[in-house]
């Protein structure tokens, strides 16, 4: 099967801003580099907050209400989506 | 300025500015 992304495979193509009930959401497209083999990505993605370039030591959280990640392949008409929220 | 950064693998960082 397609081999898990690395350095240079995946772009952001999409940034969707949300807001409801005093939260702020940010749902980020994930999309083949163009010309990238497809690949795998698999659970939640790190994630630091950065203010001026350096992390911020805000605390980051799973958050499962939005849904279970699975392993899933990326292909070039099949982006792969993460939804950030804070509050 | 803020942003976030998101490792989708070990070696594929990606940085959304205009965050806060």
């Amino acid at each position: 099967g397609p081999a898990p992304c690395g350095h240079g495979d995946l772009v952001v193509a999409l940034v969707e801003p949300d807001e409801a009930r005093g939260t702020a959401y940010r749902t980020v497209t994930l999309r083949l580099t163009r010309g990238t083999e497809p690949c795998t990505v698999r659970g939640y993605p790190e994630t630091i907050v950065l203010a001026k370039g350096r992390p911020a030591g805000v605390a980051t959280v799973p958050d499962q209400t939005l849904g279970r990640p699975e392993q899933l392949t990326v292909l070039p008409d099949r982006s792969a989506k993460v939804t950030l929220a804070w509050s | 300025n803020d942003a976030v950064r998101l490792w989708v693998a070990p070696d594929l960082p990606l940085e959304l500015p205009g965050f806060g």
